[in-house]
Order: structure tokens, then sequence, then C-alpha cells
């Protein structure tokens, strides 16, 4: 039978950052990552909920590496666009399944959350893709999230299902 | 020269739903998805973001024809678990970009909001995965988004270019 997930993965490196209460107006998130991309720092989840009051809030995650030249190019911008505030997080980790058959991913999610809140893992956050599901969580709980998603769905806890990518 | 972006597509036929004030803490995604996955309702996207004084906000998309469906679903358990409302929007479009190469996205993200930004398209949620980058808009700025995106990433506009998946 073939699984609509074939892997998990988990990286570790790396640190999110909010800018919180953001105008919802066309312009503001293209003034926070250009900051961002004439530094050359490299991304990887950004997530952006609906608005609320005109104002919404973006996360992305960083390199931790990276983390303070990021915050120093996104409190420009949030000051230049007039958000609220910036935050961060350096204790995150985030852990993904990953399927070529889980367009409509609706059983998928469903069985990764179940994963998750049977090991008292909180989600922080949530993105998805046709062949991505991905969720943030803090880095400690980070290898008993990637157990239990193996179990879950049934993968090997081989060296390279931990692989980042 | 290979551009990161392979093409950009647009997904007309879908509803977001947000449950708002979830508790953040474990179970509670969990809640949410299990009833949507008991009534084998298709999923697109999903977004969370961090809470905030213990509550977050979850939004996902469906196709508008299994809308009334999916809010009766869903505001079964966000009774059961305490969020504090469940809103809709029918008038929604999806816009992605994707790549093959879009690897540690920064430049392709800027390009992409620079893009929405100049064609005056609010940008409502994003969410992003290595090899794609999308974002929720209004319906009716979905056509001006899409061909605003073809032409910043110089894709053509041939109709195999609009297929959604
Ligand atoms: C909040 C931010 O995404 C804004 N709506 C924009 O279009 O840039
Ligand atoms: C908000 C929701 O994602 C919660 N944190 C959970 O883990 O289920």
């Amino acid at each position: 039978e073939t699984s609509p997930v074939s892997g998990a993965t988990l990286t570790r490196d790396e640190a999110r950052v909010t800018v919180h209460g953001v105008p919802d107006v066309p312009g503001t998130s293209l003034e926070i990552f250009s900051g961002i991309a004439a530094r050359k720092i490299s991304i990887d989840m950004i997530v952006q909920n609906v608005g609320r009051h005109g104002r919404a809030d973006i996360s992305f995650s960083v390199p931790t590496s990276e983390l303070s030249a990021t915050l120093e190019a996104v409190r420009e911008a949030a000051e230049r666009i007039g958000a609220e505030r910036v935050t961060y997080d350096q204790d995150v980790a985030k852990v993904s399944v990953v399927g070529l058959g889980m367009a409509k991913q609706t059983g998928v999610a469903h069985q990764m959350f179940r994963a998750l809140a049977d090991a008292d893992v909180n989600i922080q956050m949530i993105t998805t893709s046709e062949i991505k599901i991905s969720a943030l969580v803090a880095r400690d709980a980070a290898q008993t999230a990637l157990r239990t998603v193996h179990r879950v769905f049934n993968l090997e806890s081989t060296p390279s299902d931990a692989k980042s990518w």
C-alpha cells in the first residue's frame, strides 16, 4: 500500500521572528521582506493569518546564525510601516511530514495533529502545501515530536529520515 | 538562465474559514480537524500563527461547495474546545508561485510581495514551502494578481499556467 506520507523531517537550527500589528494594506509585507532580501538572509517558513482591526501578524523563520541581522532589518522596516512590535524565539524547531500523496491533506493533517497532541507537544505555528505539512514546536519537544510522527505514519527511524531540507 | 520560479497558479474556488481564539494548548487543532476529516472534507491551505495571551487563530481553506459542511463541523469543535468564534470568507482566491529553485525563498517571496503591492492587491494570508509561496487575496483581485506575478517572474500567460493543483 502506498502511504501518502513518505517521510518526516526536523529542522532544529531555526529561530522564529514575528512582526506584530502590521497595517493590513498593500505594501507592508514588501517592506518587511525587502530589508531581509537586501541582506541576503535565507528564510524558511513565512506565515501570515488574516488580519484583525486592520492589522496582521507576519512570522517567519531564519537560521539562528542570521537572527541578529534579521532583527536589525525587521525592526527598521517595522518602524517604517508603523507595525506594533517585533518578537522572536530561538527555542523552536520545525517538524514536517512530507508526501506526494497528500493532496487535499485532510487525513494527514488530522493524523499529524493527533500525533503531536498525544505526545503533549504544543503546536505554535502551522503551514502547509500539497506535499508538506509543517508545525513549529518548542525545541525541547523536537525529538519527541519527530519520534511520534514517525510512529503514527509508520516511518522507519533511520538517520536519513532526520535530514532537514 | 534557470529561473527559480517555474509557474504561477490560481485557485479561485476556495473559501477561507478561521477559528479565532483557540486555546493554545495541545489537542485543540486536533479537535478542529477531526470533525473535518470525519466528513472527508478536502482542505487546501492551513495557517496558524503564534498565539497571544494563550490563544491562537487557525485558518484553512476548502472548496466553496464544502463550506457549509465545514462550518457545521468547525462550529461544533470550536464550542467543544472553547474557541472564541468562527468566521469565513467566500470571496477569496489563492495565488501561488511555484519553483524547484526557490530554496530559502527570500528573493522570490520579496518579488512576489512587490508584484502584489505594485498591483495594489492586499495579501490576506501567506503560507510557504520550499517549492511554493501562496498568498490569499480577494477574489476580485485574482486576475490582476496572477497577471502581475506572471509579469514579474517572466512567465508566459498561457492557459496551462492557470491550472490549479
Ligand atoms: C499584512 C500584509 O501582508 C499586507 N496585507 C500586504 O499586503 O502587504
Ligand atoms: C492552537 C493549536 O495549534 C494548539 N497549540 C495545538 O497544539 O493543538
